[in-house]
């Protein structure tokens, strides 16, 4: 037996958003720890990993671990059918195949069920090492959203690059170059608009800007955005979920055939 | 010219 219910519905919403683009198919597990979810996308070039903790949800019930292989086009077709202030229970059962999502209206007088039918999803859950960061860079999501979008209409890959100056943002393309600095920035009465920078050493690394303005979706879940960079390792841009969990993004890097 | 590496690479089945 499940049953979550969040009463900020609009989060699930905003999640699968945010993943569906990148990952079709995923199996969204259950447990007393909270709803997850680890995918690949299908070059495996890029991973999700998503945790919304029990703790965050109104009403939290999992009687026993369960894994729901899920089609997330299919889950945000129905997500969409929930208006933006409702709330959402997911409710499942063992030895069924399907899950249903309840939509309750914030002041209880319209109430709707969907029912989404399961799928078997072969997937292989990966181990993620802890990993000390050669640089951490915290930046507000939406100039970070700007920055990849902008990019993105120039070349096809970005070099990060952190150094004491800042963290640097460029690409190339068949049209020209262009180059992005953002130096760190502390000095505003808002948190979340500064640009912190945390460096270890100095790290270079090039992506595919695809898979970032992929990732830059889920802008609307999180003010800020952190970028862990490392030469050995996948990027990671990770954008928390309120009180509730993150979102984050591995990205394999570019390297030097 | 850089070549894509894959998250298999760095991350493993456990």
């Amino acid at each position: 037996m499940l049953e979550l219910r969040l009463i900020q519905g609009s989060l699930l919403k905003k999640v699968l958003e945010a993943i569906k683009d990148l990952v079709t198919e995923a199996n969204f597990d259950c447990s007393a720890t909270g709803f997850s979810l680890q995918a690949m996308d299908s070059s495996h070039v890029a991973l999700v990993a998503l945790l919304l903790r029990s703790e965050g949800f109104d009403h939290y019930r999992c009687d026993r671990n369960l894994s729901m292989g899920i089609n997330l086009n299919n889950m945000s077709k129905m997500l969409r059918c929930a208006g933006p202030e409702d709330i959402i229970t997911i409710k499942g059962d063992d030895g069924t195949d399907t899950v249903t999502f309840m939509f309750e209206s914030q002041k209880q007088d319209k109430i709707s069920d969907f029912e989404m039918k399961l799928m078997d999803i072969d997937s292989e859950h990966l181990g993620i090492p802890d990993a000390e960061y050669q640089a951490i860079v915290r930046m507000p999501s939406a100039e970070f959203a700007r920055i990849c979008k902008d990019l993105g209409s120039i070349g096809d890959t970005v070099v990060i690059s952190v150094t004491k100056e800042g963290v640097k943002f460029f690409t190339r393309g068949d049209v020209g170059s262009a180059n992005i600095v953002c130096r760190q920035n502390t000095s505003v009465d808002k948190p979340e608009d500064s640009t912190v920078i945390e460096m270890n050493e100095p790290v270079s690394l090039t992506f595919a800007l695809r898979y970032m303005n992929s990732f830059t979706k889920a802008t609307t879940l999180s003010e800020v955005v952190t970028i862990s960079l490392s030469s050995e390792l996948p990027v990671v841009v990770e954008y928390k979920i309120a009180e509730m969990g993150y979102i984050r993004f591995y990205l394999a890097p570019k390297i030097e055939d | 010219v850089n070549k894509q590496s894959q998250i298999t690479t760095f991350f493993t089945s456990p």
